[in-house]
């Protein structure tokens, strides 16, 4: 079974 | 004051059909630099960015760094009235709540405007980083989108490994399993259809194949496509737009419970 991540968990906001 | 002629107006159709199904709504940022935008899909696990620099365009008027925010749907059915030969301008003055695409036919016969209103968008960028990739592979367009289209007929994820033998695309689903392995193949006639494959790290990520179609909408910018890939990091699948600018595509992996 594998989970989505979303790109918040690698990246920071500006 | 912002004033943008295109005379390969049919490279922003294609942009905007290479967007618009990933993101709905945009804002687009000029600059001096160029005609940008930054936008993740609602779900936050794809990410567009686009950038048309200010060179490629034949006329490039932005008195000030703006920010324009627009309905992509609405933007595309516009663009959709410009022929494929048509030179495209973009007019915004300052301060107003619309923006006006003309189109101008090759020998001046036929001029048509339209005008769209604008949006108030609240978005968010995120600063990705420029890294070196552990693994990256160039590919024609045609062969990545054939791949990702097939394997969705199998499953609904793609595990990409790299390995110094190739890449390898493996889906699993209900009705069975499937490998597609590409190996590296630069002796061919016409450097668009080599397969190129550089790889410090082997590599392999797990990602919604969904996405990957969507990406591929962008097919038609470019013959070559280029995937680049990390371990624990989101993909970037770039597809160039001439020597102008690029579409790049990220998308965050799957991870493991």
């Amino acid at each position: 079974y594998s989970n989505q991540s979303t790109l918040s968990s690698f990246y920071g906001t500006l | 004051m912002l004033e943008l002629r295109l005379v390969q107006g049919s490279l922003l159709k294609k942009v905007l059909e290479a967007i618009k199904d990933l993101v709905n709504e945009a804002n687009f940022d000029c600059s001096s630099t160029g005609f940008s935008l930054q936008a993740m899909d609602s779900s936050h696990v794809a990410l567009v960015a686009l950038m048309l620099r200010s060179e490629g365009f034949e006329h490039y008027r932005c008195d000030r760094t703006i920010s324009i925010g627009m309905n992509l749907t609405n933007m595309a059915k516009m663009l959709k009235c410009a022929g494929n030969d048509d030179i495209i301008t973009i007019k915004a003055d300052d301060g107003s709540d619309t923006v006006t695409f003309m189109f101008e036919s090759p020998s001046q016969d036929k001029i048509s405007d339209f005008e769209m209103k604008l949006m108030e968008i609240d978005s968010e960028h995120l600063g990705i980083p420029d890294t070196e990739y552990q693994s990256s592979i160039k590919m024609p367009s045609q062969e990545f989108l054939r791949i990702c289209k097939d394997l969705s007929s199998i499953g609904d994820t793609v595990m990409i490994s790299v390995t110094k033998d190739g890449v390898k695309f493996t889906t699993s689903g209900d009705i069975g399993t499937a490998n597609i392995v590409c190996r590296q193949n630069t002796s061919v006639d016409e450097p668009e259809n080599a397969t190129e494959i550089k790889m410090q790290e082997p590599v392999s990520l797990t990602f919604a194949l969904r996405y990957l179609n969507s990406f591929t909408k962008a097919t038609p910018l470019a013959n070559i496509v280029t995937l680049s890939m990390s371990a624990d990091l989101p993909i970037v699948v770039e597809y160039k737009i001439g020597d102008m600018g690029y579409v790049r595509y990220y998308l965050a992996p799957k991870i493991e419970e």
